[in-house]
């Protein structure tokens, strides 16, 4: 019973997780495709958002994580079996794709919308 | 590695799918920007403004009906000798490789139908070149419209799929479209043999390939509905336990 999972592990879980704001995140990003050095042939957009997640997965994970079961039976592993197993890690759950207007190697133009190159929300696995 | 220029960086990882793609379409640093000016340019930022939003996103209601688009230019263009009223350039487009994941949606070619070559006033329009061939006229499919141009309204538009579709889209090796643009002096002018070098091919007619990525659409199965209750059933009440 999940009693007896929970029982088993020390109280000290709370501080444990650390502060809620350094839980899983997702944090914005912007960069330049100059900064990218592809610049000389891209022609659209100017900047990009690729975003990022970051932060620490905690024990009993929340549920906007959209975590599988398999996340919090690891947590659990690396709590109670073998510390060796890491904790689950905080990457992105769900893209969205962008366009892309640019200049081919022959002189041709091209757009393109590209799959999964924004990170929209994060996830715990 | 930070500061590593990113074509090296690229390299390193050719195995990524986006970075593979990127290689083959990018034009090596060394490789300045190709100059691309003029019309072509200009109707591809104005089709990139009506698909995409200002950070790239593409827009929920853009029309274009294909995932890619491809503006070609075309190759070699050689004026052919006056053959009574008509001035005649043929233009050849190269078209690459067909990638098996992309699928042809639709093929256009652009052209002026109005040129003016001081001081000739021609009127102008576009058939398929094929070598000795009596029928030099795209099927009935085949119609300027110049009401789509995004252009001034010297320019139209003429949908000519079905043509590359049937000839020459499933051909092995190089493969280069050839058409030809016929040009008339309009009425009252007197026949004079007419200079093409003012023009470059660029600025009479290019052409417009739609794609869409077909190989995303295999990869991306969707759940059976029954399916997917099991998998909400089973997620849940173990979530809710350990909770």
């Amino acid at each position: 019973q999940a009693g007896s999972i929970t029982s088993g592990v020390p109280s000290s879980s709370r501080d444990h997780d650390g502060p809620k704001s350094n839980q899983c995140s997702l944090h914005p990003f912007q960069v330049s495709f100059h900064q990218l050095g592809w610049d000389h042939w891209i022609i659209a957009p100017h900047l990009y958002t690729p975003n990022y997640c970051k932060g620490a997965c905690p024990r009993v994970l929340h549920y906007g994580l959209n975590s599988p079961n398999h996340a919090i039976i690891q947590n659990l592993v690396n709590e109670l079996v073998d510390q060796s197993v890491p904790q689950p890690s905080c990457v992105p759950y769900k893209y969205v794709p962008i366009s892309i207007l640019l200049v081919e190697a022959n002189g041709s133009i091209l757009y393109k919308e590209y799959e999964d190159m924004i990170a929209q929300s994060c996830t715990c696995r | 590695k930070v500061g590593q220029p990113s074509n090296a960086l690229m390299a390193d990882a050719p195995s990524l799918p986006l970075i593979r793609e990127l290689l083959e379409e990018a034009p090596g640093k060394q490789q300045r920007k190709p100059q691309v000016l003029g019309h072509p340019l200009r109707y591809m930022l104005e089709l990139y403004q009506r698909s995409a939003d200002a950070r790239g996103h593409p827009r929920e209601n853009r029309t274009i009906g294909a995932t890619m688009v491809r503006l070609v230019r075309p190759l070699a263009n050689i004026a052919r000798p006056l053959r009574g009223p008509w001035h005649i350039k043929t233009l050849d487009f190269p078209l690459r490789p067909n990638r098996v994941a992309y699928q042809l949606v639709r093929a256009i070619v652009v052209y002026r139908h109005q040129l003016y070559l001081a001081p000739f006033h021609l009127s102008c329009h576009v058939e398929p070149w094929i070598q000795q061939s009596l029928t030099n006229h795209f099927p009935s499919s085949g119609r300027g419209s110049s009401n789509t141009s995004l252009m001034s309204k010297a320019w139209t538009e003429m949908d000519i799929t079905q043509h590359v579709r049937q000839r020459i889209w499933n051909h092995k090796g190089r493969r280069v479209l050839q058409l030809r643009l016929m040009c008339q002096q309009q009425k009252g002018s007197e026949i004079l043999e007419l200079q093409w070098h003012g023009t470059s091919s660029l600025d009479t007619a290019f052409l417009l390939l739609y794609f869409n990525d077909t190989h995303k659409s295999v990869q991306k199965t969707t759940f059976h509905p029954r399916v997917l209750e099991g998998l909400i059933e089973k997620d849940s009440s173990l979530l809710r336990r350990a909770r």
